[in-house]
């Protein structure tokens, strides 16, 4: 464990007392090698580190915590202050129906996350969700929505695959406001990043829906291409928020970090199972012990 | 790498982090960068170029210098069992997979053995149709077990060529879905001596170094034959490949390179260095 190695970097230096720049040195490079271990970005950690190093310099060695254990508290505090506030609420738009669009690259879990936000809703707002298919693509996509909407009694809106994604979304929406449906929840297809067609596709949607959540849902075992994917998603649509599937695994989760740091969006919901139940909450203290191991 | 600077540590600094990048892993890197120091040192390397070959070299030499391509024996069927975890590209690569058989002009039957996922039966008799491949299913929330046996007997009985099982996304983590998959194996091959013949394990190519847990736990419970890395098509390098080839021998036999049925390829260690440095 990080508490291990830096044990063992602590034992090998003589001075004690203060973390000063020497001992400090060392101990960071472990740090650093936790954290690119648990996937997160290059980037992200160089910058984390090195304001890391400025706080933990000069800190007077709290007497019940050994030198590890304080650069571990330096480090895990750093961390869970990045990782942002705990998730508060689901948004509610003033005006119903509040819409919600889920993006991400393919595979990420946008079309079971969709199962379990409408669970969410229903279970913390006592509303009426409505789920829309948008993803015209995919192979029996529109199946799987629909399959997953009579599974938790959820009405889902398709149109099948020969309409544009665009026109079905806009008119989910409008279905949806016209029964008082809320919220209508928009299912797309995975896509790139660096798909320009498939990037402008989800830009129309906005336009067509101005939805009041946009949320990438991205999966936690993602690697140092996070920061590639989260950022374009986010300068072409401007995220609310972003959702981690897959936490149920044993990735260490520093997407999460690397995604937060270039976006500067919450990460407001976690996927912890296949199964179809609510999201759950993120925690940001769990997410910074995890991502440490 | 491509201009005209100096190697100096400047230079060093930015090819490690462009290994990082690539999710090559800090063990790996540094093992790759020890070993590039050390050549540039004895070799005096001068020119960026010269780095770049070294590069090439030490990853060709990870990676294994022989390219394994997937190969079709004598049995009939030839059993292909393809495991995962969760949306990393199973089916799709099934299905072209499927289609590459069908263009060699071979007999293919598809199983349709994850019968837990929503719209996942719906999705492979989509692919079965595209490709002309036949499909052999249950009902939703069947036992997968069943749908492999029925499927290796309808296959055996057409006496067709390969066989492919697709299996439902599950994470390595969860006990109970590895023992069945293990299940799933012990009946096919009970049903058809040295089956699955091959066992596919696919790999996303944006996941980071939880990659290689996935592959060492999905190696101790199912015997894995081949490795596909999918995804490629997006910015996402893989790197995490090295490390699987390395410590684990497993090869890398495919690609993945889009979502269309010909997207697929036979994963070459040249290439693939190359692509590591744009
Ligand atoms: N273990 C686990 N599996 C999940 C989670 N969320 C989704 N999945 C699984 O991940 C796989 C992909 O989920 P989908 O909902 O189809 O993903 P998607 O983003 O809609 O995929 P595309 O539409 O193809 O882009 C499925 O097998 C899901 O059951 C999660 O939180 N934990
Ligand atoms: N861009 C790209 N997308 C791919 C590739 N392979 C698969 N996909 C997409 O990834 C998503 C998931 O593919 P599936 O074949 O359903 O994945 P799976 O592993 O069978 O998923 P589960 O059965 O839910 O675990 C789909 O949207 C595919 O089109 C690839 O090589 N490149
Ligand atoms: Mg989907
Ligand atoms: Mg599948």
């Amino acid at each position: 464990t990080l508490t291990d190695r830096l044990d063992g970097v602590f034992r090998r230096l003589t001075r004690r007392g203060k973390l000063t720049e020497d001992n400090i040195q060392e101990a960071l490079r472990e740090v650093r090698m936790a954290l690119l271990e648990a996937d997160v970005n290059y980037k992200v950690v160089k910058e984390f580190i090195s304001r890391v190093r400025e706080q933990a310099v000069g800190e007077a060695v709290m007497k019940s915590l050994s030198p590890s254990q304080q650069v571990i508290k330096v480090v895990h505090d750093e961390l869970v202050r990045l990782m942002g506030e705990r998730a508060t609420d689901v948004v509610r738009a003033k005006k119903p129906p509040t819409v919600v669009l889920l993006v991400g690259l393919q595979g990420s879990g946008k079309t079971t996350t969709a199962g379990k936000l409408a669970l969410l809703y229903r279970e913390t707002k006592r509303c009426s969700p409505l789920l829309v298919a948008a993803d015209i693509y995919r192979p029996a996509a529109v199946d799987q929505l629909v399959t997953i909407g009579k599974q938790i009694k959820v009405p889902v809106f398709e149109k099948g695959t020969q309409h544009d994604p665009v026109d079905i979304a806009r008119e989910g929406v409008s279905f949806g406001r016209d029964r008082g449906f809320d919220p209508v929840i928009v299912d797309t297809a995975g896509r790139l990043h660096i798909d320009s067609d498939l990037m402008e596709e989800l830009r129309r949607i906005r336009t067509a829906v101005s939805p009041h959540e946009i949320l990438l849902v991205a999966d936690a075992m993602t690697g140092q291409d996070a920061v590639n994917m989260a950022s374009q998603f986010n300068e072409e649509l401007d995220l609310t928020g972003v959702i981690l599937t897959k936490m149920d695994g044993d990735a260490r989760g520093g997407a999460a970090l690397s995604i937060r740091e270039v976006t500067a969006k919450p990460i407001k919901f976690v996927g912890m199972g296949e199964k179809l139940e609510p999201l759950e909450p993120f925690h940001p203290e769990r997410m910074a012990s995890r991502i440490l191991g | 790498l491509r201009g005209a600077g100096a190697v100096d540590d400047d230079l060093l600094d930015s090819v490690e982090e462009v290994l990082i990048l690539a999710d090559i892993g800090v063990e790996a890197t540094t093992r790759i960068m020890d070993a590039v120091r050390t050549d540039v040192r004895r070799k005096k390397i001068k020119s960026p170029g010269e780095l770049r070959e070294i590069l090439k070299n030490h990853i060709a030499e990870l990676l294994g210098r022989f390219n394994v391509r997937l190969q079709v024996g004598e049995a009939r069927p030839h059993v292909i069992m393809v495991v995962g975890v969760n949306g990393v590209g199973k089916t799709t690569t099934i299905a072209k997979l499927a289609h590459r058989f069908k263009e060699e002009g071979k007999s293919v039957v598809l199983a349709a053995a994850d019968t837990f996922r929503a719209g996942a039966i719906e999705q492979l008799t989509i692919w079965a149709t595209r490709v002309g491949a036949e499909i052999v299913k249950h009902q939703a929330g069947a036992d997968p077990a069943a749908v492999a046996y029925d499927a290796l007997r309808a296959a055996k009985a057409r006496n067709a060529d390969v066989l492919i099982i697709d299996t439902a996304g599950r994470l390595h983590t969860k006990v109970n879905l590895m023992e069945e998959l293990k299940k799933i194996r012990r009946v096919i091959s009970r049903e058809l001596d040295g089956a699955p013949h091959e066992t596919l394990l696919v790999l996303d190519a944006t996941t980071g170094q939880n990659a290689l847990s996935q592959a060492k736990t999905f190696h101790q419970a199912t015997e894995i034959t081949g490795v596909v890395l999918t995804k490629l098509d997006g910015t996402a390098k893989g790197g995490i490949i090295i490390s699987i080839v390395n410590l684990l021998n497993l090869p890398i036999k495919l690609i993945g390179i889009g979502e269309r049925l010909h997207d697929l390829r036979d994963f070459r260690t040249d290439l693939f260095a190359e692509a590591l440095f744009g």
